[in-house]
């Protein structure tokens, strides 16, 4: 069945742009049909897939306020099976002009709802922050996947998403679950990476993926050329992480 | 004269706290007053000084609601000559909160104008978004510290910052200027790093500070013994270059 998934954190660089392009990619290499939508005014996933600001017509803004449906904003990413409802520079006055609107909290849950006749996964990216965006995204969602830096700071800011997700649970979304916790940015050759790791990990054991992603050159030169890590350099270190998690994901669905 | 800096970069994870704190340390050590406005909701900064949650009190939030005064928000360091006002999780309410108050924008300005009086500087650790939180810093600010990741997704994101510090300077703080652009992170092994170092060189000139911050594992570090780089290892590479940045620093005001 179609499945939503919120890619957040409100903790900023912790890898939920490089997460969703990429894990995206690999998903839609095996074959299932993946929508992103950028929902971050920086517009860092449309940048990273390559699309030009000049082409990215009304995007998530013009999803969000209702002015287009989700036919007239989705774009071709040119990989097969991926494709993209970019962000504008619009998006960044989106929040004020969203608290006057009725059902301001649900409107990316009504736009998308056609995406799941037509998509296997959608993948929000959400900007580092927990304002009406954010809150749009995990509403909208069946599942939040978050990305977590191994570091001390990263670490700090993890129990208040997790009070926020169990809070829109209650109040908005009573279907909303963690998908995974993904960690990222893991250098093996530094102490503080292995102490975070294992600090997640007991705390909340096997909603944390197996799968880390390292610290690696190749991820962040992939955006500058506008391509995932997968087609950038397939046989990095990081892209074989992002395969791998995108075999771990797919496992663990069909096992529940 | 005292001045108040606001440290911004709506790109997450850039090093905006690790700035703050490292350079307000630095100047304390030779015998600046500092003061430090956490801002973020997350909290990072009053964490990486050792506050703990239970004792931060009303914290920038009240400072900002206008429910107290700065002198009962202001909180000892332990580190001489450096004072902060914490931040609280009710800030992460503040942005909405703040839409229905009068003067929206200007609350911080009127609040830390006493600050002028007992500090020589004053610097605002910002969230990494431009909601009314970095605005109100903005418009508090004499000048505005921009630090930058050397990384292909933080350079997309400067010229949208540069856009609003320019479009505030005209409509409601037309003193604002840049104080300067610190690059963060700098590792000299990798040609990504060069390159945007580079670049940002190319494009901005002597708006950027010759002292680059390199990725140096021990500042990362510092945050979980809750104190600066500086005190957690003064011998370390990221601790020097932060020494040499305040240096730097107080060479150009005095040159100005
Ligand atoms: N595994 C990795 N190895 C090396 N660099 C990485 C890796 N993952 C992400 N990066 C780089 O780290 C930076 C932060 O990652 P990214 O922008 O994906 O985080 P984010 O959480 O989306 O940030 P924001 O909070 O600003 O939206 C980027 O410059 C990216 O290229
Ligand atoms: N020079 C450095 N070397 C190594 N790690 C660093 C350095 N500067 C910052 N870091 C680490 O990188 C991460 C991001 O830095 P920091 O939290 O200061 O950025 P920020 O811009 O304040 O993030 P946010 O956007 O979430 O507020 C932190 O875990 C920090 O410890
Ligand atoms: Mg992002
Ligand atoms: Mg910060």
């Amino acid at each position: 069945p179609p499945r939503i998934i919120a890619v957040a954190n409100q903790k900023g660089g912790v890898g939920k742009t490089t997460t969703a392009v990429n894990l995206a990619t690999g998903l839609s290499c095996v074959g299932k049909r993946v929508l992103i939508v950028d929902l971050d005014p920086q517009g860092n996933a449309s940048t990273g897939l390559g699309l030009p600001r000049a082409a990215r017509g009304g995007g998530s803004y013009a999803l969000l306020l209702g002015s287009e449906s989700l036919g007239d904003v989705v774009c071709e990413t040119g990989i097969e099976d991926l494709s993209i409802v970019p962000s504008t520079t619009d998006l960044a006055g989106a929040e004020i002009e969203l608290i006057d609107l009725e059902e301001r909290t649900q409107r990316l849950a009504r736009a998308l709802a056609p995406a799941r006749r037509i998509y296997d996964y959608v993948f929000i990216d959400c900007p580092p922050s927990l304002g009406l965006l954010t809150v749009n995204a995990l509403i909208a969602a069946d599942s939040v996947m978050v990305p977590l830096q191994c570091e001390f700071y990263a670490l700090e800011g993890l129990s208040m998403l997790l009070g926020t997700i169990e809070r829109l649970r209650q109040t908005h979304n009573p279907q909303l679950e963690i998908q995974g916790i993904v960690l990222t940015m893991y250098d093996g050759r530094n102490k503080l990476s292995g102490q975070v790791a294992a600090d997640v990990r007991g705390h909340l054991g096997d909603k944390v993926y197996n799968t880390m992603i390292p610290r690696n050159v190749r991820v962040s030169e992939a955006p500058s050329h506008g391509t995932p890590a997968m087609f950038y350099d397939h046989r990095c270190a990081g892209s074989l992480a992002y395969m791998e998690l995108a075999g771990e994901m797919l496992r663990r669905e069909a096992g529940r």
